[in-house]
């Protein structure tokens, strides 16, 4: 394990093991613990704990603005781009005006890694692990796919009923523990205003639906929200993304997290694919782990900031 | 440790939905053990697949047979598993 002193001593431009982020988390909540506590939100089907960092000032069950990154193990640069996430809002806090302003009034919760067996399989045993590490009965085939494993449209198209398949769903909704664990976080907090699942590559920004060409209530609003966050985002390197709904994008999928979490009230429900077009897929180059994050973290202060401006 | 040596990831480029549909079809054979990193969509939006090195001559006769278009977009992907993991082993030290 990379033993740190502080996080200022971490290198963000690198990918870490699973232990070396938890390391490092419980060192960022020992330097901040005035701002950010470590929640245990469920354990994993290998007994691994499921961490969210919360950053609040304050309150109880205030507006909040949920980010995950990860929910697809092999998807290193998304944990990556968690973390510095999470570092920057630590840091901005008390400099920044913007960031400043949010935590006075919402809390912000980051899940760095969402699929913890996943990812520590990835840096075991299969680079390109994407699923849940779950047995699955009758099969030899391990793993469901936690991205069509939430309960809107569970068995739909755009899923798979094979166990062998890299889209299995599952056998039911919230049949994984990484799933089910985030599915009673959010409802029992309640009070969740903009949800914002992290994945890559291929660059894009994409709202509900996927799994039903019925247009979201409030496509319009989704849409216009999602365009100025890419303005955002571009602004930094013209990294060059496409934005709509999931369906009309990229492809029928059901059982996805957030048409979930749109239908639990989460108007503000995205989904990100990061980084690249297609010159290294999932094992994005670490030295572009930094300007990822940071031309995502536009894009995701734009939404954050249409929250905090559009209460509902 | 699962290894890739000699897999390759292409990049498909389709002309219509025909060889769209064709992809799915191909995505569809199992004992190709193919993984579709982009899965076939729109002829507007490229495919990309995890070809393991044993499947590799299967799946290139296919799409040249049914003119589909199609570059490499990594040639060994053990290398650049490699690669990362000597970048990783590097910024610890």
């Amino acid at each position: 394990i990379e033993q740190m002193r502080n996080t200022d001593s971490f290198n963000y431009a690198s990918y870490h093991t699973l232990d070396e982020i938890y390391n490092w988390m419980d060192v960022l909540v020992s330097e901040q613990s005035n701002l950010v506590s470590k929640i245990n939100i469920g354990s994993t089907f290998e007994n691994r704990p499921i961490y969210v960092l919360k950053f609040s000032t304050g309150g109880t069950k205030r507006p909040a603005i949920w980010i995950d990154t990860g929910i697809h193990s092999r998807e290193w640069v998304t944990q990556a781009s968690g973390i510095w996430m999470a570092k920057k809002i630590a840091t901005d806090y008390g400099k920044d005006a913007f960031i400043t302003s949010i935590l006075n009034e919402m809390d912000i919760f980051i899940e760095i890694v969402t699929n913890p067996d996943g990812f520590h399989f990835t840096h075991t045993k299969n680079r390109m692990w994407r699923k849940t590490r779950s047995i699955n009965s009758g099969s030899s085939c391990v793993g469901v796919d936690p991205n069509r494993n939430w309960d809107a449209g569970f068995g739909g198209a755009g899923a798979s009923s094979n166990p062998c398949s890299e889209t299995y769903r599952g056998p039911r909704a919230n049949s994984e523990s990484e799933v089910k664990s985030i599915v009673d976080f959010v409802k029992s907090h309640g009070n969740i205003k903009a949800f914002i699942s992290i994945h890559s590559y291929s660059q894009m920004l994409l709202y509900p639906y996927g799994y039903t060409k019925t247009p979201a209530p409030n496509q319009q609003e989704l849409h216009s929200l999602a365009r100025k966050a890419i303005d955002a985002l571009s602004s930094l390197y013209g990294t060059s993304y496409r934005y709509g709904s999931i369906i009309n994008t990229i492809y029928q999928a059901s059982g996805g997290t957030i048409d979930w979490t749109y239908n639990q009230g989460i108007k503000y429900s995205y989904t990100f694919e990061l980084r690249d077009t297609g010159r290294y897929g999932f094992i994005l180059p670490a030295n572009q782990i930094i300007p990822t994050a940071q031309e995502t973290w536009l894009a995701i202060t734009t939404i954050m900031e249409h929250t905090y401006n559009n209460p509902y | 440790q699962k290894i890739f040596v000699g897999d390759q990831v292409l990049r498909i480029v389709t002309k219509d939905m025909e060889q769209v549909t064709l992809l799915k079809d191909l995505e569809e054979l199992e004992n190709l053990e193919l993984d579709f990193w982009k899965g076939p969509t729109h002829p507007d939006f490229p495919t990309d697949v995890h070809v393991p090195f044993a499947s590799l001559q299967a799946v290139k006769v296919f799409l040249e047979s049914n003119n589909i278009q199609y570059s490499i977009m990594i040639e060994d992907l053990q290398s650049v598993v490699e690669e990362e993991k000597i970048q990783i082993i590097r910024s610890r030290s």
